[in-house]
């Protein structure tokens, strides 16, 4: 975690175990592990927040972050799950600059029976996401998820582009991937995507390794917006709801 | 006396907290700090400004004391470059970048599409070995990636081949299995010809925190030596401090730096504008 959002934490610690009485039946140290951890999962929003739909269909979920962080198969795995909940699922492969990003989103969609929408040589992923989302309401498809380019939140022309899409399309959710290995630079990243296009939530990947997981804490204390799923592995039924209180275990280590 | 003592404190309190937000780490950035406070008591230095020197100086120190120069390339041929590490750091674009400067520079290269696990991965590389300008071997996908390095090799000796860049997928270091893959591609090259791969480069992502210690551990532990890392996004603004606890546990030099996403966005490490940067 961002180690300015931890003195913070740490201060707030500090207040409870000082406004705690010592209970007889913990050392001062469980105690201490108790309040901490306790302190932890109130920070990161002590109960599981999960996909809303919008109230007419289709919901339109939009998938932003760095590159790398694990946005393509996020969006494989949303489309699994909200398919295995009985939806109707669109994939749109809004990535026309990463060589191969379109196949490999396609690839994803055939191995789950899902359709992806691309339009054939397209340089403009604001035409794309706009036509995909009028096919999907004349498909009768309920949820459209747009997976973008990945890109540097400082980068302002591609972060005007997310801006745009969002204009066109108005996604009932923009989900931040960030990878869960992510150090200090967690905050930046969280806090200049929601200042600049508004985030509804997060997705922390890659956490079947050995990373704490830190950036969690991070991310929720500047944005103020739950993490609502965690990658835990590269094929597309790697996705947990996060919980908080599991967070909180594995970040204490 | 005690008013020197407390400029010095808050200007340590001040550099150890840069050190911790460019994810320099804890136990790295106390012994710079401790360190730093022994220098300028035997210096007896109370200007800020050489205080910052002597630190810049010290982290400098820290990255390229262990560190010999690149190998030469007209020591063997094919040179060969194994290119590992996680999911997502750059792998395939960075090999994308050196393969293009290599070419450019007048050596004949061929990569190799080993990564037959992600979905589009061969394509991906295929799309930058065009861009490059160099010879691609390739299986379908699912494909033994040891046969890939195999056939690749055989195939960079046969065409006279200078360096042999061999893309890995990325991969977890706590994956058992994984890593046992990758151990196994290595020895089927050395199988092949005694001292191949002649590099293992590891390509670590600058946003990535302590994390980067395990990977960098891990991965030198498997494959019984990392000759190098190849350390990416830096163009953003995560500082990628991390590679001075790796120098300095691990001593594996950090050899080049992606800087982007365009072929060209690869450039050589200097140790001295890295640490200089940390501080901006
Ligand atoms: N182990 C593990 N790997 C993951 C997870 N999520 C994604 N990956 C891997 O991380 C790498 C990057 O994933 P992508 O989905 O291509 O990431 P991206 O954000 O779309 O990348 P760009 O489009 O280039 O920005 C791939 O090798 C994925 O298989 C996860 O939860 N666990
Ligand atoms: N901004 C920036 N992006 C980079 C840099 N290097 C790579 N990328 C981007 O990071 C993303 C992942 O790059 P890849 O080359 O696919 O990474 P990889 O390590 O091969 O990924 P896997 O094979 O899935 O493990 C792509 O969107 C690249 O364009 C860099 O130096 N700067
Ligand atoms: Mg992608
Ligand atoms: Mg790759």
């Amino acid at each position: 975690m961002n180690f300015r959002v931890a003195r913070e934490f740490i201060e707030n610690v500090k207040q409870k175990a000082l406004g705690q009485g010592v209970l007889k039946s913990l050392t001062p140290g469980q105690q201490m592990v108790g309040i901490v951890h306790q302190e932890l999962i109130v920070l990161m929003g002590e109960q599981a927040v999960e996909l809303s739909l919008a109230p007419a269909p289709p919901t339109i979920l939009m998938l932003v972050g760095l590159q790398g962080s694990g946005k393509t198969t996020a969006s494989g795995k949303l489309a699994r799950l909200l398919r295995g909940r009985g939806h109707h699922p669109l994939l749109v492969a809004a990535d026309v600059y990463r060589p191969a990003a379109i196949q490999q989103l396609q690839i994803l969609g055939q191995t789950i029976s899902v359709p992806v929408f691309t339009i054939d040589g397209s340089r403009d992923p604001v035409t794309i996401c706009t036509v995909a989302v009028e096919r999907a309401r004349n498909a009768g498809q309920d949820v459209v998820i747009l997976d973008t380019a990945g890109r540097l939140h400082i980068d302002d022309e591609m972060m005007d582009e997310l801006t745009r899409i969002k204009e066109a399309v108005e996604p009932h959710e923009t989900l931040l991937v960030v990878d869960g290995m992510t150090g200090q630079d967690a905050v930046n990243v969280a806090d200049t995507f929601n200042q600049r296009i508004g985030i509804d939530g997060s997705i922390l990947t890659k956490l079947d390794g050995d990373a704490r997981g830190g950036a969690a804490l991070s991310i929720r204390s500047v944005t103020h917006k739950p993490i609502k799923f965690i990658g835990v592995g590269e094929k597309l039924d790697a996705l947990e709801p996060f919980h908080p209180e599991r967070m909180a275990s594995r970040i204490l280590g | 006396i005690r008013r020197y003592d407390k400029i010095d404190d808050d200007l340590l309190d001040e550099i150890e907290a840069i050190l911790l937000q460019t994810d320099v780490g804890v136990d790295t950035t106390t012994k710079i700090i401790e360190g730093l406070r022994a220098r300028t008591v035997e210096e007896r230095t109370k200007d800020p400004s050489a205080i910052y020197e002597l630190l810049r100086h010290e982290m400098v120190q820290i990255l390229t004391t262990h560190s010999s120069p690149p190998p030469s390339l007209d020591q063997h041929r094919p040179h060969v470059i194994m290119v590992v590490g996680v999911n997502g750091t750059g792998k395939t674009t960075t090999i994308g970048k050196m393969a293009d400067r290599y070419r450019r520079d007048g050596k004949k290269v061929l990569v190799a599409a080993a990564d037959t696990f992600r979905a589009a991965a061969i394509d991906q590389l295929a799309v930058w070995a065009t861009r490059a300008e160099v010879d691609l071997i390739r299986h379908q996908p699912g494909a033994d990636p040891a046969a890939v390095a195999f056939d690749a090799l055989q195939a960079a000796v046969a065409r006279n081949i200078d360096v042999l860049i061999i893309d890995t997928a990325g991969r977890l270091h706590t994956k058992t299995n994984l890593m046992e893959e990758l151990k196994k591609i290595k020895r089927i090259l050395g199988k092949q010809i005694p001292g191949v791969p002649h590099e293992t480069l590891i390509v670590l992502d600058a946003t990535t925190g302590q994390n980067a210690i395990s990977q960098a551990t891990l991965f030198n532990q498997a494959l019984d030596g990392l000759t190098g890392i190849v350390l990416t996004k830096l163009d953003g603004t995560a500082k990628g401090g991390i590679v001075l606890a790796i120098s300095d546990r691990l001593s594996i030099p950090v050899r080049m730096i992606g800087v982007g996403e365009t072929i060209d966005d690869l450039q050589d490490f200097d140790a001295r504008s890295f640490v200089e940067a940390l501080f901006t």
